[in-house]
């Protein structure tokens, strides 16, 4: 399963 | 959060104030191009609709910034002081630089949804963004050195991401492909310019183009 990429960056 | 990551932000953020300062003490936006300010408003209009998700303050308090900032920008330009504004030496084609950036949102964005598709568009615009900017300074030979200042705050802001990047991927196992690799071109597009920079400004010269 594809892990979500968590926008925390800019 | 990471002093890769705070510096390329911190940077950024100088970046746009340069920028600002430089069109109002010289009550001018000559030698900037319009075209490359108004993508930098698409690309922080279209990645920061989650703004209204909480992160962080520090977080939602630079994409509040980076809306303002790029947009009070183009006011200034566009509006404020319009007769300034070179627009004959503004006169890259962005719809080349437009067109395969929705491309890329619709081929390969992580998920299917307009958020998503607007994020990635965003990613790989703003990875462009600056070449109608580098294009006028091609064009007329020469930046005025706050421009040249400007131009190397921006650039330097992604490749400080490249190291967070590798820093996050080391210690959080944390990867997000479509940053990295439209970070990676991002940076490698000023490499001409940073060579210019710190052969020529740094040691006092004008960045003048050889002909």
């Amino acid at each position: 399963d594809k892990a979500e990429v968590v926008k925390d960056e800019l | 959060m990471n002093i890769f990551r705070l510096a390329a932000d911190i940077s950024h953020a100088v970046a746009i104030v340069l920028l600002l300062y430089k069109i109002w003490t010289s009550r001018s936006c000559a030698g900037l191009s319009l075209k490359s300010q108004s993508l930098y408003v698409a690309v922080f209009v279209s990645r920061y609709l989650d703004i209204f998700r909480f992160v962080s303050f520090y977080n939602t308090f630079m994409k509040l910034f980076f809306i303002i900032g790029s947009s009070a920008t183009v006011y200034l330009m566009a509006f404020k002081f319009k007769h300034t504004y070179q627009k004959e030496n503004d006169s890259f084609p962005v719809l080349y630089l437009i067109l395969p950036c929705i491309a890329m949102a619709f081929v390969l964005p992580y998920e299917y949804n307009p958020v998503e598709i607007l994020w990635t568009f965003s990613i790989w615009q703003e990875s462009v963004a600056i070449f109608p900017q580098l294009f006028m300074v091609q064009k007329t030979g020469e930046a005025e050195s706050i421009t040249s200042h400007y131009l190397f705050a921006l650039g330097s802001y992604r490749g400080l991401y490249i190291l967070n990047w590798i820093y996050r991927y080391v210690v959080e196992d944390h990867v997000d492909w479509i940053s990295i690799v439209a970070g990676v071109i991002q940076t490698v597009l000023y490499c001409d310019f940073f060579y210019l920079y710190i052969t020529r400004v740094i040691k006092g010269r004008k960045l003048d183009l050889p002909a």
